[in-house]
């Protein structure tokens, strides 16, 4: 799943989640990708954020409405991300999951749990992308 | 903060593509908007597969079938676009925005997504491919296995169906690990 938030030169913020979903899974089946505030969320006030990892728990959370309403609260993208996750643990304990979370200037962190996750990011003049690698909560 | 403008994704590898696809596509203007960079970023990787779990050919389902989910979504007036269990459509991010911009709802799914997908002018296209039809041949091989079907006979653990349902215990949640988007 790609999830992906950009902020333009004007400030302005968009998302986007695309996705083919999960192997072998019942015909029919929807995951988190195309669910606003799952998938990804963005309110250009505050900050953006997407979202992988096993959807069919994922959507149950929206952790990505929840991670931008803690920016609006004053968390750090990071405080965010990390406190998104750690909710879907404390219920699922073995869930992989992985989100990542920017504010309006581009101040970015993530979470992620059951693996590690990685995120990338290009801003400013950068030359190339940078990848983080996120250690599993 | 790195500054303006800004691209930020899931996952690094092949997904960096999208990630620079994104960002120059606002440098050199060939995107006006954050929306377009968005698109511009998702489409890349749909087009790449990225690692597999994008686009076409990638997670079919056990009937063999790649579907397609997709998300766009403006930060500034809270539109938003989806698509969901899009069939025979590569494009799973274009249509979404189609959605958004065509009509007052904010998803469309299934046969009848693809069918709004037409009539924007997608094309409707075979999104299996060789290597997608071998993983279901695999999967299949091995008793289908992992498998999301619970409370079923014959056991999905170990059988492949047609399944029928048997009494449901609702005081545990099953969590399955079999795979994930």
């Amino acid at each position: 799943t790609i999830s992906m938030i950009a902020i333009d030169a004007s400030g302005a913020m968009a998302a986007a989640t695309s996705t083919n979903g999960a192997s072998h899974k019942v015909p029919g089946r929807v995951g988190d990708g195309p669910i606003v505030g799952s998938g990804s969320y963005v309110d250009g006030e505050v900050g953006g954020c997407g979202a992988t990892g096993d959807g069919d728990i994922m959507m149950r959370f929206l952790p990505c409405y929840q991670a931008v309403e803690s920016l609006r609260r004053g968390l750090t993208p990071q405080e965010a991300a990390d406190d998104a996750v750690a909710r879907m643990v404390r219920k699922f304990p073995t869930i992989s999951s992985g989100i990542v979370v920017v504010d309006n200037q581009g101040r970015h962190g993530g979470a992620g749990s059951g693996w590690t996750f990685t995120y990338a990011y290009r801003g400013g003049v950068m030359n190339e992308t940078v990848v983080v690698s996120v250690p599993p909560i | 903060s790195s500054g303006l403008p800004f691209v930020i994704n899931t996952w690094g590898g092949p997904f960096t593509a999208a990630t620079d696809a994104a960002y120059l596509a606002l440098v050199n203007g060939t995107a006006a908007t954050a929306l377009d960079a968005v698109e511009v970023g998702c489409t890349t990787c749909e087009a790449n597969q990225c690692d597999g779990s994008v686009g076409y050919g990638g997670s079919p389902d056990e009937s063999c079938e790649t579907t397609l989910d997709a998300l766009i979504m403006d930060g500034a007036t809270f539109a938003a676009g989806a698509v969901a269990n899009l069939r025979r459509v590569r494009s799973a991010v274009g249509v979404a925005r189609a959605v958004m911009e065509h009509t007052a709802h904010t998803l469309l799914a299934g046969d009848q997504a693809t069918a709004f997908a037409v009539q924007n002018g997608f094309v409707e296209e075979d999104i299996s491919t060789p290597d997608s039809r071998a993983a279901c041949a695999e999967w299949r091989a091995a008793a289908c296995q992992p498998n999301y079907r619970v409370a079923v006979s014959p056991d999905a653990s170990v059988s492949c169906g047609p399944y029928t349902p048997l009494q449901v215990d609702n005081t545990t949640s099953a969590q399955t690990q079999a795979s994930h988007d």
